[in-house]
C-alpha cells in the first residue's frame, strides 16, 4: 500500500508533457479510484465515490479530459487516488493536524488526502466542509493549478462556507484551458429552440434557448453567459422524448404567422416536436402519424440528410446533402425548379477555397447573431447577413466568410466520460 | 469512531485530542508561513511539488507576513495582528501557497508569479 503511494517518477512522468506551460497530463483519460483502506468514516463509501465522480465530472465539463474511475487496474496503474486520514496518514510526509486549518492535500500528478478529522459533508449539506468543493480544489492541484487568490475561485486556499452551489467560474475555467486547451469537436445539429411566453402584463414574449447535439448527448448553451449550462452535457433521451436517441441529422423551425412546425429528421425519417407536450407527436393534427418518411413529407428531397436550416424569411428549407443543396418552398410543398445547386454555388466562398464544399455538419441559424453558420469539424463559416451586406455591399449574397474555431464563439462545450453522462 | 448518533452524523463528535493546534503565537505564525511557502520551506517534501529550493535567507519574517497580509486583504503591516491570526487559522488545503520565486522576481505580484519548474 505504501509502494502504491509514492512517487512513481517514471509512470506518472512518462503522462506528463512539458509544453512551457505547468500542464499535468498528456492522455485523454485518466483514471482515477477511492482506496480501499482509506475510505472515511463520515459518510457512506457510495456517497463518498459519487462526489468524486461529480467533482471529476466538473472538471471535464471545461477541459478535453474524461475522467474514469477504475476499481480493477493494479493500483500504480491508476492516475489518482483518493483517500481519508488522520495525522500520520497513507504514508504521506505531511501529517494532518486533526479538525480545523488543514482540510486536505494533493501531490502533484498523483494523489490527494483528505483529513478525516474534518467533518466533511455531502453537496446537500449547509453545515460542515462540502466534500465536493474540496474534491474540486485537490483535483485542480492535481492537475496542474496553484492557489488562486481570487475570491470566487475554487482554487482559493481558504474553504467559503455556505456557499450555495457551487461552480467554476470564468477566471478558473481559462486558468485550466491554459493548461490543457479548449474543448473542440464536431456538431450533428445546433439550432434554437423558440419559446413563446406571456410576462406579467400579458404580453407574448419570445425568447429562445441555443442547444449543441453530439452523438446521444446535448449542451443547452446560455448566450448571455458565453458558456454550457452548468451540469450539461446531458443525454438526449433524458432531454427529449420520443426523438432518435443519438446522431440526429437535422432540425428544422417552420415558423409562420400560420405555421410553428418543428421537426428532427434521421435517416430517411422525420419526427414532429410538440414544444408544448415536450414530446415528440404520433399524430398531428392532420392525422398524419410520425415518424414519416422524409420523400412523403417533402417530396424531392433525398435523405439521409447532412443538416437543413429554415429560412423564415424566404420561407424556405435548405436541405444540405454531400455537395448538393435543395431548397424546398414549403408554401407550395415542392422544391425549387433551379434546385438542386451546389452548395459553391448557392454559397460562395468570399474567400477563394477556403470553404466546406460537402458535408456539412449543420447549418445553423442564431437569433443571438442573426447569421447563418454552417459548422463542419470543428471550424464554423459564418453567411454573410443582411447587415454585413449593408455594411459592405461587394459582399456575395449568402456569401460565406472565413472559417474560424467554433471553440472560439461557443466556450466550453466539452464531452464527460461516459460514465458520467447520466450525472 | 468518531462518536455520532443520529443516523445522518450531523452530530458528529470529534475527540479533542484530534483538533488542530490554533495558531495564536508568534512562532506558530512562523511555523504557518514556513509551512505554507510564505518564507522558509520547512525541510519536509511539500505536496505538488518535487523539491522546493531553499528560502533566501534575507526574506524576514516581517516579509513574508507582509505578503501573506497583502495577498488576504488584510492590513500590511507585517505584524502579526489579530486579523491576521483569524485568516491563519481557517480552515484550508495543505498545498503551500507560493512557491518561492528567485529574488529576481519576488515583486511581481502573487498568484500570477510563473512557477519556477527545476529543468528536467
Amino acid at each position: 500500500f505504501l509502494q502504491m503511494l509514492l512517487p512513481k517518477l517514471d509512470r506518472q512522468q512518462e503522462d506528463s508533457s512539458h509544453s512551457g506551460a505547468t500542464r499535468a497530463f498528456s492522455r485523454k483519460t485518466l483514471t482515477w479510484r477511492l482506496v480501499g483502506e482509506a475510505y472515511s468514516s463520515q459518510l457512506s463509501v457510495d456517497e463518498q465515490r459519487y462526489i468524486f465522480k461529480l467533482a471529476f465530472r466538473m472538471w471535464s465539463e471545461v477541459i478535453p479530459l474524461n475522467f474514469r474511475e477504475d476499481l480493477t487496474a493494479p493500483g500504480a496503474m491508476v492516475n489518482i487516488k483518493l483517500g481519508f486520514g488522520r495525522g500520520r496518514h497513507l504514508g504521506c510526509t505531511r501529517v494532518f493536524d486533526g479538525s480545523g486549518q488543514e482540510f486536505a492535500h494533493a501531490w502533484r500528478l498523483g494523489d490527494i488526502h483528505f483529513d478525516d478529522d474534518e467533518h466533511f459533508t455531502p453537496p446537500t449539506s449547509d453545515t460542515g466542509i462540502s466534500l465536493l468543493k474540496v474534491a474540486v480544489h485537490e483535483i485542480g492541484h492535481v492537475l496542474g493549478l496553484p492557489h488562486i487568490y481570487r475570491t470566487g475561485s475554487i482554487m482559493h486556499p481558504n474553504y467559503t462556507p455556505h456557499e450555495p452551489a457551487f461552480e467554476l467560474d470564468w477566471s478558473d475555467r481559462k486558468a485550466i484551458q491554459k493548461l490543457y486547451g479548449s474543448c473542440k469537436g464536431s456538431f450533428d445539429i445546433a439550432f434554437d429552440w423558440i419559446r413563446k411566453e406571456r410576462n406579467q402584463y400579458g404580453e407574448m414574449m419570445v425568447r429562445f434557448s441555443t442547444y449543441f447535439f453530439r452523438n446521444s448527448w446535448y449542451w443547452l448553451y446560455e448566450n448571455r453567459n458565453n458558456r454550457t449550462r452548468y451540469g450539461d452535457p446531458i443525454q438526449i433521451l433524458t432531454g427529449w422524448h420520443g426523438i432518435p436517441a443519438e446522431n440526429i441529422d437535422a432540425f428544422v423551425h417552420i415558423w409562420t404567422r400560420r405555421r410553428d412546425e418543428r421537426y428532427f429528421f434521421k435517416g430517411s425519417q422525420y419526427w414532429r416536436y410538440d414544444g408544448d407536450k415536450d414530446q415528440a407527436l404520433l399524430e398531428d393534427e392532420q392525422g398524419r402519424s410520425y415518424p414519416r418518411l422524409i420523400s412523403e413529407g417533402f417530396p424531392g428531397i433525398p435523405s439521409p440528410l447532412d443538416t437543413a436550416f429554415y429560412d423564415r424569411k424566404k420561407q424556405l428549407i435548405y436541405f444540405f446533402k454531400e455537395s448538393f443543396v435543395f431548397a424546398f418552398d414549403i408554401n407550395r410543398n415542392q422544391v425549387l425548379n433551379s434546385y438542386p445547386m451546389k452548395l459553391t454555388e448557392v454559397f460562395p466562398a468570399i474567400t477563394p477555397q477556403n470553404h466546406p464544399f460537402r458535408n456539412i455538419d449543420s447549418a445553423y441559424y442564431s437569433y443571438a447573431h442573426n447569421s447563418i453558420f454552417f459548422f463542419k469539424g470543428n471550424a464554423y463559416w459564418k453567411v454573410v447577413s443582411e447587415k454585413d451586406k449593408q455594411q459592405n455591399s461587394r459582399l456575395p449574397s449568402n456569401g460565406l466568410f472565413p472559417k474560424k474555431h467554433i471553440s472560439e464563439k461557443w466556450f466550453d462545450l466539452c464531452d464527460v466520460h461516459i460514465s458520467t453522462l447520466n450525472m | 469512531e468518531a462518536l455520532f448518533h443520529s443516523r445522518d452524523r450531523s452530530d458528529l463528535e470529534l475527540s479533542p485530542l484530534h483538533q488542530a493546534r490554533p495558531i495564536a503565537d508568534l512562532q506558530a505564525a512562523q511555523r504557518f508561513l514556513s509551512r505554507y511557502g510564505w518564507s522558509a520551506v520547512s525541510s519536509a517534501r511539500s505536496p505538488n511539488l518535487e523539491r522546493t529550493t531553499e528560502a533566501p535567507a534575507s526574506i524576514s519574517l516581517a516579509d513574508a507576513m507582509r505578503r501573506f497580509q497583502k495577498a488576504n486583504a488584510l492590513p500590511v503591516s507585517g505584524k502579526l495582528d489579530t486579523a491576521t491570526l483569524v485568516a491563519m487559522n481557517k480552515p484550508r488545503c495543505g498545498v503551500p501557497d507560493t512557491q518561492l520565486p528567485s529574488q529576481t522576481t519576488l515583486s511581481t505580484p502573487l498568484g500570477l508569479q510563473p512557477r519556477a519548474r527545476p529543468k528536467r
